[in-house]
């Protein structure tokens, strides 16, 4: 229903607005309803600005900044009703050093609320996780498990 | 709640019975590329009831049957159970109860297959209800798969609503 | 044949002129999330007469010129030049005994536009016909875009068939 | 017209079974006519088979094993007709350490064809490109060109 939708809203945009510049570093971010006169069928836009930059349309933002920008909507919903888990596979694949960083301080975070299972091939992501599950196909085509000692 | 264990039998490349024990916080899934890590994400997702065969990667359901490598033959079924652990918030209606539950779901090479909840044969219906309140199942914010976390950005404004929805 | 130098001004995220002096052989261009390692991608394509402001990431193609940042003003012209070195392989028509050539394309923010070959207004035909033999502007495979390697896995069988055609 | 397409598709496809095991460590992969009683409409698929694995469908490769095989048939249409240059943009962003250390070596042979350009994240391929062009913003929003230090 309208009511719920709006609140809903409110409180996903209140989250990203806070979450965004924290992940990213500096910079703003916010949703707007693309018809604030008709709830039920209004869609959901993203006004963002990186750093120091212009508010400009998405479609220019780098690959790295788009994934930013995604990563801190999917926190700000869980902010809001946490999913019980979440599985990210290799959301961090296009991220520098210094977002990664800020990628991985804000997942600890997050994981207060919820179990993460991330796939990652980056070591910086998999020096804070609290346990690594190993993965191989020593035997080609059959996966197993197999303990990881991270050096 | 959360995911205490993991088991994946007969399901894509993993033929033998495998069984991952997941904590509360953060786990992480390594290995290079082709060894599994996504079918693990297949495995839940599929497990909890996944109906499109697309969204696991396959043409068909039948996919997910381990196919056999060059050296070894395909399998009759694919199995993947989860075991969650309540975490002081009530799992609903009967299982109120129960510390823990145990999902199971079975595909035959044949066509058939079955859900299961503590080795009691159960609907899909079942199953999906056990998430209601919680969304678990809500397919939108808790699987993030590969190559997908672009598509929020890229989605038309009518599809992110649907994101919104999913947190109300 | 292969690129000398690529010149960028007013283009995207380079509103000061900046020179890139490209060998032979392999460059890696290399920095930080957004610092504008596509939009120098972007900068060759568009110089070599890209008509598609979607496929340079933009909604029009005025998009291509600097917008401004929160501390400095918008400008009125996007100017990119690449000059190609023969290397052995004379260059087609008039300029078949030319060691080198420079191809400048600009864009002024009212919606005009001009392409120049070694200083002198040409069209984009001209610059077009300068890589027919080439193939230098066959978008399909001297451009892999971010994000768009998996596309020629994705793609329908028709598609990857232009892929042969530009081969041909 | 007719002639030509078979012949380069037989050209395009003679590489790709040659450089697709070189580039992955084993396996095989082949192109083929989705019509072959109809040259000039026929579409073209790929089949791939992965190091001890069996034929599957594309759809069920992981993210690696597709850029591998999307790889392979780049540089398998430059072996045919090479452009003057090539700009790859994070096409090794999904590939491990194995998969990343075969694809620079295919690179430093290709690259005795054409010019590469490679934007890339990882600190393996920066070491085999032959000059490095670091891009910075340090002031946000403008771009500037820096010389580079591998460490
Ligand atoms: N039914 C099946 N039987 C056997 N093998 C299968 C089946 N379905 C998928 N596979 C294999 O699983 C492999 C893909 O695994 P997965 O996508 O989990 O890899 P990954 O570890 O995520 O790799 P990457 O790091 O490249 O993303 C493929 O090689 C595929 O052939
Ligand atoms: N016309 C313009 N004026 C000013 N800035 C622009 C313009 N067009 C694009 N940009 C900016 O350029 C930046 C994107 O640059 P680019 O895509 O080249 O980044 P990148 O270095 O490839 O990053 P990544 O590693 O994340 O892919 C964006 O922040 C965008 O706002
Ligand atoms: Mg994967
Ligand atoms: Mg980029």
């Amino acid at each position: 229903c309208r009511e719920r939708f709006r609140d809903t809203f409110d409180q996903v945009d209140r989250n990203f607005r806070e979450i965004y510049p924290s992940l990213v570093g500096g910079g703003s971010a916010r949703l707007i309803l693309t018809d604030e006169e008709d709830l039920l069928e209004s869609g959901v836009d993203i006004m963002v600005q990186p750093p120091g930059k212009k508010l400009q349309a998405l479609t220019l933002l780098s690959g790295g900044e788009m994934a930013m920008t995604a990563i801190a909507l999917i926190f700000s919903l869980f902010k809001v009703k946490p999913s019980p888990f979440c599985l990210l596979d290799e959301v961090d694949a296009p991220l520098d050093e210094g977002n990664g960083a800020r990628f991985n301080r804000t997942l600890q975070q997050m994981s207060e609320l919820s179990q993460f299972i991330v796939i990652t091939h980056n070591k910086k992501t998999m020096e804070c996780a609290d346990t690594l599950y190993g993965v191989t196909m020593a035997v080609p085509g059959v996966s197993r498990l197999v303990s990881v000692q991270l050096d | 709640m959360h995911i205490r264990k993991l088991e994946i039998c007969g399901f894509k490349s993993f033929p033998d019975r495998t069984a991952f024990h997941f904590g509360p916080g953060i786990s992480g899934v390594v290995g290079p590329n082709g060894c599994g890590k996504s079918n693990v994400v297949d495995a839940v997702k599929w497990c909890l009831g996944e109906q499109s065969a697309k969204s696991l990667r396959g043409g068909s359901m039948q996919d997910v049957i381990f196919a056999g490598t060059q050296a070894r033959t395909q399998m009759g079924m694919a199995e993947v159970s989860l075991t969650f652990a309540a975490d002081g918030v009530p799992f609903p209606g009967e299982f109120a109860h129960h510390e823990e539950i145990r999902i199971t779901r079975r595909l035959f090479r044949d066509g058939g297959g079955e859900y299961r909840i503590n080795e009691a044969r159960a609907r899909l219906r079942d199953v999906q209800d056990l998430f209601l309140d919680t969304g678990a199942n809500n397919r939108m914010y808790s699987f993030i798969e590969q190559g997908r976390i672009g598509q929020i950005i890229s989605a038309r404004p009518e599809q992110r609503r649907a994101l919104i929805e999913e947190a109300a």
